[in-house]
């Protein structure tokens, strides 16, 4: 097992890049988020705005959380808030260039984590499938 | 980094007890799972019988999927249907005395997998951030 091979690596070569990534809208309604999510089959997914610029995570839980009421999950109320007021906007961020140790360290406690230039515009994810993924083939040997 | 630290336990030694795992029970209806799935914070939990014998998975897009019409999200059907419709009854399952290298192979592609004893009767779950908290941990060294 040669986990130089594997610990030696950046970011940028276990990046899902942006454009196969499924998010939504800072300004989208709760609603269009819950459907995008249970179309797409993915638990929590990053909310970007149009220029790209990332924002935070927002999950179905998040969602059901935020219209859970006191006697009934109150849905209506989908239509009525939006995607900033429930999402988390205190995320890990990581750089293409950053060492996959550091990737690592946050996949212990997150599923995946949003990568970004120097600028704040979102290049795509770097998920624990991908670190399991190599770590399994080195095993394997 | 010795991986041969890591490599030669058992599924046994990275389990979370059944005691510690949230999990709902085949009969219940889909209001009550997604309550769970909610209040615990979840994206998908074990469903089990009164006697503690394993059936399947539910998660948070199970749900919505199952209740998602042509026009809208149905809520009300939440009351009529229940967890044994909507779940996911194909599932990979770990003994107590597999090799975490078999674990391994499975959380690439699943975040969670149950384990059960040889009479299908759940134990607990074996998770990626266990595996991960691991593999981290000798990297550090
Ligand atoms: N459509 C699909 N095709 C194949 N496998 C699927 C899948 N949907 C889910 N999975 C499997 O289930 C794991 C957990 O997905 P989840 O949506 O909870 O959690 C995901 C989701 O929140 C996010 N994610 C992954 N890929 C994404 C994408 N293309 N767009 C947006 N978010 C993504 O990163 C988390 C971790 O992803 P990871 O790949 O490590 O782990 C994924 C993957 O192994
Ligand atoms: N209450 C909490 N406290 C601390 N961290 C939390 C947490 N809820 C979620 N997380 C973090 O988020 C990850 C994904 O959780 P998720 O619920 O999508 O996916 C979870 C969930 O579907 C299931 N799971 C984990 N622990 C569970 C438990 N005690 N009961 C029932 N299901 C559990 O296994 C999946 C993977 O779990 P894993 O620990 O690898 O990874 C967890 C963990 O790192």
């Amino acid at each position: 097992f040669d986990s130089k091979e594997f610990l030696d690596k950046k970011v940028a070569q276990f990046l899902i890049p942006s454009d196969k990534v499924a998010h939504v809208q800072i300004g989208n309604y709760l609603d269009h988020a819950l459907l995008v999510l249970t179309k797409t089959g993915y638990s929590a997914i990053p909310v970007l705005d149009s220029s790209y610029k990332l924002h935070g995570l927002i999950s179905m839980t998040m969602i059901m959380d935020a219209i859970l009421g006191l006697e009934r999950i109150e849905f209506e109320r989908l239509e009525k808030m939006r995607v900033e007021e429930v999402m988390n906007k205190d995320i890990p961020r990581l750089l293409l260039h950053d060492h996959v140790t550091k990737g690592l360290e946050l996949v212990v406690n997150h599923p995946f984590v949003c990568v970004e230039n120097e600028d704040g515009y979102f290049e795509g994810i770097f998920t624990r499938r991908e670190v399991l993924k190599r770590l399994h083939k080195q095993v394997r040997r």
